[in-house]
């Protein structure tokens, strides 16, 4: 599962992340309200257990996070509020 | 960076380099390959306190300690999970696993922006003077997101993210990759993010020239710097047996040689030895000779290698015909000087038509006083793909053979034998051209610490020049300099800060303007929420035209086939200069085309005063003949002030 996974970056419409059901009424910031319905979400999968392979979370000049993911964990993860787009990482050059 | 300041009008005591500028704090970060901090540019004497408002910090790592940074110095991280997850783990016998620089050019463009002043540098004696950074009294934050293969996107936007959110006033990036829309653009997405917290973001146009629609970084939000030659130059002088002479360049140090054997192609080796590419070389055949080389297939550094390993005695780098007269100076190691173009021709020529061909080369060491500017060749042109209603690049700064700053255990020259240690190299790129840039709107953030980073890009664009220092165009070397640099080479120009520091008026650009123009280019919700962050909804009622976005510059597409066709659009602009005052419209019409600007004439009775103004491009009959581009300009003129904007149309 591992060797399938490649680095994506998750871009958040964060004004549409809000709590789950059991952790409503917790005053958590937006990127942690995310990343509990992150995990939620793909705890839910049968088919893929593989932990999360978390790399950032961008919180300033844009809103989401970068992590390694199958291409099942991404489809999953569609299913976030206010998922917006999944880009694969790429390399770029100094100029 | 020496002569670079004083060919850009700055001078010690004066103008954007008096005490009250240089005072103020201006932060500027810089996301490249890291810094070498015990440099003598990035000394802290006569620095005051870091600012309180700084949230930045300096991370330990491999060589990297939080007592390596100062108070010039005052922040350096290192990104490298995205890295690791692609290439593997960081070979630490190939790079430091921390913000400490290896590869130099971190080091390069962090002092070309904002070094401190250093006496007497120099490259093995060549470039000597006074070096400094554009503002040499700034602050810097090194975000190390670039290591050995190159930068990956999920590094660079934790650099970008973690940067804004430290407060830095201003982003360099001297990077980039192929364009593409700008919802799909991280760079683009982070830096529109960054500008929306206030941050002047300055990126490299990439060194894809001089092929058209090659320019990276495009968004509009983006200064998008370009690259020229200053009057600086390091010649050298190849003659022939013919007794036939060629000026080249190179930084090699040593003495000239003799009249040697000149050996090119099959003279030299077997298939493919016109490029002197590995193992193409036959030793019998270029030890002791001079080794002409073709541009292409391997890189400079390459080609030297395989002369040195085959044992010539020197060697001619001759320009691939795209690249024209562009003369780029490399720090060899044997003696070796690039050539142009026409000089390459010739000496193909010779060596096919003399049995005993010979050369030699003369090292000429710092030469100034060329006419310049002259844009380089390699530096990326327009129009841009994704976004052809805004010309980019935007503008144009120095790039080559740039003397800057270097890590004492990095070799100059990327070869494999190279043992010389220096603290000052002299590279060329969009790379160096975009940090002068940074440095320069770190300048004019001093003086003017409300205007926006939208205000700051359109001070610096507005005064840029068009004419060199003999008063005709700035020419493009890749036309072995017979033509005049376009807007699609140099943007509104070449950057003027003396002028750029008072400006007469500024187009202004909100945020909300930029989402606005994504809204005209009829981008769907998720995309503008990319952008956004999520806050944002498209007007419904509103006619918008990519046309009117409150750009420094005018990019018209006109429709080829429809005669009287025409658009236009509306612009406002802001006065910054004194308070009554008045501007006059003069328009220099592109081909074509006629321009409308109603009203003409602007008065302004306040400082701060908005007034707008309607540009009407209207197309001509065109002949078949006609170039699918047409330039021209519009400037607003007063007593002290010329507020100029460029025009490109494009059929």
């Amino acid at each position: 599962a591992s060797m399938d996974k490649q680095t994506y970056i998750i871009h958040m419409d964060k004004t549409k992340i809000t709590a789950s059901d059991h952790t409503l009424g917790n005053a958590k910031p937006w990127y942690e309200l995310m990343m509990d319905s992150m995990h939620e979400i793909l705890s839910q999968e049968e088919e893929d257990m593989s932990p999360l392979e978390l790399l950032y979370i961008y919180k300033t000049s844009i809103s989401g996070f970068a992590a390694q993911l199958s291409t099942k964990q991404v489809q999953s993860l569609k299913r976030l509020n206010g998922f917006l787009s999944a880009i694969p990482d790429e390399m770029l050059s100094l100029h | 960076i020496t002569h670079t300041p004083q060919f850009l009008g700055l001078h010690l005591g004066e103008g954007l380099w008096n005490a009250p500028t240089l005072a103020s704090d201006v932060i500027i970060g810089i996301v490249d390959t890291g810094i070498w901090p015990e440099h003598v540019s990035f000394k802290d004497s006569s620095i005051s306190q870091v600012p309180s408002r700084w949230k930045g910090t300096c991370e330990e790592g491999t060589k990297f300690s939080v007592a390596n940074c100062n108070k010039k110095l005052i922040g350096a991280r290192a990104f490298y999970k995205g890295y690791e997850t692609i290439v593997g783990r960081i070979n630490e016998t190939m790079d430091y696993r921390s913000p400490r620089d290896f590869n130099g050019h971190g080091t390069h463009t962090a002092s070309t922006a904002a070094g401190n002043l250093v006496h007497n540098a120099n490259f093995l004696g060549m470039a000597k003077g006074l070096a400094s950074g554009m503002s040499y009294t700034s602050r810097i934050a090194a975000y190390k997101a670039c290591w050995r293969r190159g930068c990956t996107n999920s590094d660079l936007l934790a650099a970008i993210d973690r940067a804004v959110a430290d407060g830095v006033d201003v982003l360099s990036l001297s990077l980039g990759g192929f364009s593409k829309p700008y919802y799909s653009d991280n760079i683009a997405i982070a830096t529109f993010g960054a500008v929306q917290n206030g941050v002047f973001v300055s990126c490299s146009a990439g060194n894809s020239g001089p092929f058209s629609s090659s320019v990276s970084n495009a968004a509009p939000w983006i200064m998008t710097v370009a690259a020229s030659y200053i009057d600086r130059s390091f010649p050298t002088t190849v003659k022939l047996g013919n007794g036939k002479t060629f000026e080249g360049s190179s930084l090699y140090s040593g003495k000239r040689t003799k009249q040697l054997p000149l050996v090119y192609a099959s003279t030299a080796g077997g298939q493919l030895a016109q490029f002197c590419i590995n193992d193409s070389l036959v030793p019998k055949l270029v030890k002791g000779k001079i080794v002409a080389c073709e541009q292409g297939i391997n890189s400079r550094a390459e080609k030297e290698e395989q002369v040195k390993n085959a044992g010539g005695a020197g060697m001619l780098l001759l320009n691939a015909e795209i690249y024209g007269e562009e003369l780029l100076a490399d720090s060899h190691t044997l003696p070796a000087t690039s050539l142009g173009a026409s000089a390459g021709k010739a000496i193909k020529n010779y060596v096919r038509l003399n049995k005993n061909p010979t050369a030699s080369i003369m090292f000429r060491g710092t030469v100034y006083g060329n006419i310049a500017p002259v844009m380089a060749a390699f530096s990326s042109r327009g129009p841009s793909l994704v976004g052809r209603d805004v010309i980019k690049p935007d503008i144009t700064a120095p790039g080559v053979n740039i003397l800057a700053a270097w890590p004492p255990k990095t070799i100059p020259s990327l070869l494999k034998n190279d043992k010389r240690s220096i603290l000052f190299n002299i590279i060329s790129g969009t790379s160096m051209s975009c940090p002068h840039v940074s440095g320069l709107a770190a300048l004019l953030k001093s003086i003017h610490k409300d205007w926006s980073p939208a205000a700051i890009k359109s001070a610096l664009m507005t005064t840029a020049y068009v004419l060199n220092s003999k008063r005709a165009p700035i020419a493009d070397i890749a036309s072995n300099s017979s033509k005049a640099a376009t807007p699609f080479a140099f943007g509104s120009g070449h950057v003027n800060p003396k002028c750029a520091s008072d400006p007469g008026l500024i187009y202004d650009i909100t945020s909300e303007d930029y989402l606005n123009y994504l809204c005209s280019l009829n981008y769907n919700s998720t995309q503008i929420a990319l952008l956004s962050r999520g806050n944002f909804t498209c007007p419904n009622n509103v006619f918008l035209q990519p046309g009117d976005l409150n750009y420094p510059s005018f990019a018209v597409l006109l429709d080829q086939n429809a005669s009287n066709t025409s658009v236009t659009y509306k612009r406002t602009v802001t006065n910054v200069g004194t308070p009554m005052s008045t501007y006059v419209v003069q328009v220099d019409e592109p081909n074509g085309v006629s321009v409308t600007v109603e009203p003409k004439c602007l008065k302004f009775e306040n400082l701060g005063e908005k007034l707008s103004y309607n540009v009407r491009f209207n197309a001509l009959r065109r002949t078949k003949s006609s170039t699918n581009f047409s330039f021209g300009c519009l400037i607003w003129m007063s007593e002290f002030y010329t507020v100029r904007s460029p025009i490109a149309v494009t059929w």
